[in-house]
């Protein structure tokens, strides 16, 4: 028996258009720590870790470990179909091969039951440990957003750079190169509008830009972006989901051939 | 053109 209720449905709603376009089927896992996905791109360059806790649902009732194969685009199709202010409620059973979602309207005058289908899928899970990185940046979501965009219209590669100096993104394509530097600018009275570069050394890797502005997908759920780097692991692109964990981006890196 | 690696090339399946 499973049964999660989530009062800010609309925290689900994002979560899934933030991911749907990059992962097409994933297993979702539901324990007593809580709801999370793991699941790679078609071409095993990206990787999308979510958490969301079992503290950070209203009610939470998972009486053993479940693993629900979603096609996460049907999901998104019926998480469309809740309202902006709708309570989600997630159902499911040990030995059935579907998941009910249920709306609520916030005066309670409104529910509706969705069904959907579950499916059999073959999931590879990978073991990533935790590790130290070369340079971690904390900046505004939405202005990480705006440079993989520009970005994106002048080249296909990012290569991003952190010195003491700031943080450094470049790229450059047929009509010409670009380059934007952020240095480190901490706010006081709005913290999320600081940019915070920690750094134990330089570090400078290459991403493909068509996979970073898939994960930008996922700036309406945070104000705040981390960006990890290390050139020894896959960059990893992090949004906190507020009171209640998590998604997370890896991607591996390009290199001169 | 640079070389695109993959997730494998960091992490083992667990």
């Amino acid at each position: 028996m499973l049964e999660l209720r989530l009062i800010q449905g609309s925290l689900l709603k994002k979560v899934l258009e933030a991911i749907k376009d990059l992962v097409t089927e994933a297993n979702f896992d539901c324990s007593a720590t809580g709801f999370s996905l793991q699941a790679m791109d078609s071409s095993h360059v990206a990787l999308v870790a979510l958490l969301l806790r079992s503290e950070g649902f209203d009610h939470y009732r998972c009486d053993r470990n479940l693993s629900m194969g979603i096609n996460l685009n049907n999901m998104s199709k019926m998480l469309r179909c809740a309202g902006p202010e709708d309570i989600i409620t997630i159902k499911g059973d040990d030995g059935t091969d579907t998941v009910t979602f249920m709306f609520e309207s916030q005066k309670q005058d409104k529910i509706s039951d969705f069904e959907m289908k579950l499916m059999d899928i073959d999931s590879e899970h990978l073991g990533i440990p935790d590790a130290e990185y070369q340079a971690i940046v904390r900046m505004p979501s939405a202005e990480f957003a705006r440079i993989c965009k520009d970005l994106g219209s002048i080249g296909d590669t990012v290569v991003i750079s952190v010195t003491k100096e700031g943080v450094k993104f470049f790229t450059r394509g047929d009509v010409g190169s670009a380059n934007i530097v952020c240095r480190q600018n901490t706010s006081v009275d709005k913290p999320e509008d600081s940019t915070v570069i920690e750094m134990n050394e330089p570090v400078s890797l290459t991403f493909a830009l068509r996979y970073m502005n898939s994960f930008t997908k996922a700036t309406t759920l945070s104000e705040v972006v981390t960006i990890s780097l290390s050139s020894e692991l896959p960059v990893v692109v992090e949004y906190k989901i507020a009171e209640m964990g998590y998604i997370r981006f890896y991607l591996a890196p390009k290199i001169e051939d | 053109t640079p070389l695109q690696l993959q997730l494998y090339n960091y992490f083992i399946q667990s």
